[in-house]
């Protein structure tokens, strides 16, 4: 309930024009990965905390709030088929309602499915919190 | 096969009448 926090490194963000589905989000991450690589900027790192309250992510050097997604905004998340140490998720921006699939590099395959795995059992809690005050 | 792993949020746009 208290959430957990990930170390990853933000790899960036692109828009999307839908809130799910397998091709489109490995077409986002595909996107995000080739626009990283071709900036050769170091992805940021992130402290990505993951709570049924949603994510927040922290800029690691500066702490400074990057994101702060509630639950309801968030529709889908994956770890990329192809970029297997890539989870990615998709959300409505709060403020122009556009959907963003943002992608965050793991150390490892293991750690970006721990990190699916976890956003999911936010969506589960999240849930039945919500049939509760329902 | 679509071994990939993904999840969809049943929350997703679901109001908070608070």
């Amino acid at each position: 309930l208290e959430g957990m926090t990930f170390n990853l490194s933000h790899i960036g963000m692109t828009l999307v024009d839908q809130p799910k589905g397998e091709e489109l989000s490995a077409a986002a991450v595909k996107r995000i990965v080739a626009t990283a690589k071709a900036s050769r900027k170091k992805p940021q790192k992130v402290a990505f905390k993951v709570s049924p309250q949603g994510i927040v992510t922290l800029d690691r050097s500066t702490n400074k709030l990057l994101e702060n997604v509630s639950i309801y905004r968030i529709s889908y998340c994956t770890v990329d088929k192809l970029h297997d140490k890539v989870f990615a998720y998709i959300a409505q921006n709060t403020f122009n309602g556009t959907l963003e699939c943002h992608a965050y590099l793991c150390s490892k395959r293991k750690v970006a499915q721990a990190v699916a795995l976890t956003v999911a059992q936010a969506f589960t809690v999240a849930f039945e919190l919500w049939q509760v005050a329902k | 096969n679509s071994n990939t792993i993904h999840f969809h949020n049943p929350v997703y746009q679901k109001t908070t009448e608070d």
